[in-house]
């Protein structure tokens, strides 16, 4: 390998593109997983927080119950997983 | 452990499976084999029972597929999202999908179960030597043909068994052709192929023709995946080419170059940045034993646990061994309840028959005419006999009469009468459902008349026909190092002796916990018994510590006054 290129990252073709914010992978996890419900059955907005949902998400993985989007709750949300959500909607 | 709302659960515990097709990266063998384990664990302890369906509609349905796959809930590529599966019920109801961009393996690497050869199919072992070089992999080194192929040993040069490894020159699978060999070049819609290809279909899947004209035969197969093949990219299935070229260097082993997430890739030509064909190198995979226990567990009616230790914790991770926790169990069981009875084994009817006449004694008899034995006993399985057990799971008295538990059945010697000898087996998930096969140990509380079963680190409470449990023995009081209760020994009204290794505890019976004090060692109380015994019961007004077929009898003196056979003396045999 020759020395002293600065690495470079690229768009590799066909990869699937995770390439998403911390606040955006977060949201989409607690979404996905049951923790952050958009909508009640009636349609209203839910009054689901953030840091609540982020706070059951640390209860259910057993991690401390920040309410923050810590280190270890993002490297948990990056942890290959089951897909079946878990707060049943 | 966690159940869906409503405790949704199958209403019939012969519960029926099917699986619907393959993922390339294992061998179909494996995969039925880890599917098959995978239940297993489930019906080890339960009452559940799995029979595999070949066709029609079975309660869970099993498929691989990619990103999306016919349901609403699409996967997203390799990791992340591994599998998924639905809550028992019609339909899609209690099936269970698995990610086909993962790399399924048993865990540990790629699981290469070989063909042919003269290893009668056994898996590749890797490293291997062959002319002196080890091989990490499978090779064609050393054949004309470019088949892969691998040793089943550590040394082929010393000990010659070898097998063919997964190849589209040696098979397919799926398809239309009954795994023939993919045959090359093929035509499809008048372009000629030279390998595998994804063309034509939407779901990723590499096939070949099994002809050398699709078009005219209609003939195909599945590719198999190569144990050095890539997944994922753009390039699925074809090998790392060594060395290429990425961005003006030279690489000449997988590399997480170029990429934010620490992945290893490898081109699969000689130039990434001519050719841009790429894929993920091989690593650990993911172990398909382990997730499908995770998603079965799903379709027989349980959520996510909340305890990491769980299997039914949501996030992967890779455990040897069985891998069911405590809190799984309970979660089954509380769907379920226990496993009661034997395995499965087919009745060998027992007779007590009245004798042959004796030619010799009986000389107006003509020995040759036939005659119909006289059955005098109903079928008893000879495996099924008290008198052929060399131990009991426990032994203790109920209702004044001796029971002795074994592999989910029991016999009962009735008291006063022994005249009559042993009756039995019955069924103890008959008589109390909620228990488990293996009784460690059990007790009738002298005032409540309640009885109390132990199993591993849990126990049962019945009242008559209503049983309560199971709890945990550590609510009791005592410690989580106690791994069974191996005898139990009344004490007076209200106290019973539970005994477990070298050391017994005192229980209030009426306040349900341990009492100060304990544990104590056996040996300082009951001196002269075995420190190992297995079961502890009061018969009779004396003491008895078993092992094994014999047992040591203690008087109210606290003296050993006789050892004798379980076998002889108390059972009659």
């Amino acid at each position: 390998i020759s020395k002293g290129k600065k690495t470079r990252y690229i768009t590799f073709p066909g990869d699937v593109l995770k390439n998403l914010t911390d606040s955006e992978l977060a949201e989409n996890y607690l979404k996905r997983f049951g923790y952050l419900n958009t909508e009640h059955r009636s349609g209203f907005q839910s009054m689901v927080s953030t840091d609540k949902a982020l706070k059951r998400m640390q209860r259910q993985l057993g991690l401390e119950e920040t309410g923050q989007l810590d280190r270890a709750t993002l490297e948990a949300m990056k942890q290959p997983r089951c897909g079946v959500p878990d707060v049943a909607n | 452990y966690q159940t869906f709302a409503g405790d949704l659960k199958w209403d019939h515990n012969d519960v029926t499976y099917r699986v619907l097709n393959y993922s390339p990266d294992m061998d179909s063998a494996l995969i039925d084999d880890a599917f098959a384990r995978a239940f297993k664990v489930w019906s080890d302890v339960s009452p559940l029972t799995f029979t595999r369906l070949f066709d029609g509609e079975a309660d869970i349905m099993i498929s691989f597929g990619r990103a999306d796959h016919g349901d609403p809930f699409p996967f997203d590529g390799k990791d992340g999202l591994l599998a998924h599966a639905y809550p028992p019920g019609e339909g899609l109801q209690g099936d269970a999908h698995f990610d086909d961009d993962e790399f399924w393996t048993l865990g540990k690497g790629p699981a290469v179960k070989t063909r042919y050869g003269n290893a009668n199919g056994a898996m590749c072992h890797f490293p291997f030597t062959f002319e002196g070089t080890s091989y990490t992999s499978c090779t064609t080194e050393g054949r004309t043909d470019n088949l892969p192929w691998c040793s089943t040993t550590a040394n082929y040069d010393k000990d010659k068994m070898y097998g063919f490894c997964p190849s589209e020159l040696l098979y397919t699978f799926g398809g239309n052709a009954d795994g023939a060999a993919c045959v090359f070049p093929f035509v499809f819609l008048g372009e000629e192929y030279d390998s595998c290809t994804t063309e034509g279909r939407s779901d990723g899947y590499r096939w070949c023709a099994t002809t050398s004209s699709f078009d005219n035969d209609q003939k195909f197969g599945f590719c198999p995946s190569r144990d050095t093949t890539v997944t994922g990219g753009n390039a699925e299935g074809e090998p790392c080419h060594f060395p290429f070229v990425f961005d003006g260097r030279t690489y000449s082993s997988c590399t997480s170059e170029g990429r934010g997430d620490g992945k290893l890739w490898c081109s699969t030509t000689d130039n990434y940045d001519d050719d841009k064909k790429w894929g993920f190198c091989p690593d650990q995979g993911y172990s398909l034993f382990l997730v499908a226990a995770h998603e079965f567990g799903h379709a027989l009616g349980l959520e996510h646990s909340n305890i990491r230790e769980a299997l039914m914790y949501p996030i992967y991770r890779y455990i040897e061994g069985f891998p069911l926790n405590k809190d799984d169990i309970e979660g089954i069981q509380y769907l379920y309840g226990g496993r009661t009875g034997p395995d499965p084994t087919p009745p060998r009817p027992r007779t007590t028959t009245t004798p042959f006449p004796d030619p010799e004694t009986d000389p107006t008899e003509e020995p040759t005419k036939p005659t119909t034995p006289t059955t005098t006993t109903r079928p008893v399985d000879p495996a099924q006999d008290a008198c052929q057990m060399d131990k009991f799971d426990t032994i203790t008295v109920i209702e004044g009469e001796l029971h002795f538990f074994k592999d989910g059945l029991y016999w009962k010697m009735p008291s006063g009468s022994s005249d009559k000898g042993v009756m039995g087996p019955f069924s103890v998930s008959e008589r109390w459902p909620a228990v488990p096969a293996v009784v460690d140990s059990a007790f009738e509380d002298v005032l409540t008349k309640k009885v109390y079963f132990f199993s591993g680190t849990r126990f049962w409470v019945y009242t008559g026909e209503n049983g309560l449990g199971p709890r945990s023995i550590e609510k009791l009081g005592l410690p989580n190092t106690v791994q069974k209760v191996e005898g139990a020994l009344q004490r007076g009204k209200g106290k019973v002796l539970l005994f477990s290794g070298e050391n017994f505890w005192r229980l209030d019976v009426k306040a349900q916990k341990i009492d100060a004090g304990y544990p104590r060692f056996t040996d300082v109380m009951f001196g002269g018994v075995p420190s190992d015994a297995h079961d502890v019961f009061q018969y009779k007004g004396q003491i008895y510590f078993c092992r094994d077929r014999f047992y040591w009898r203690m008087n109210s003196r606290r003296q050993v006054d006789r050892v004798g056979y379980v076998k002889y003396d108390l059972l009659k045999c």
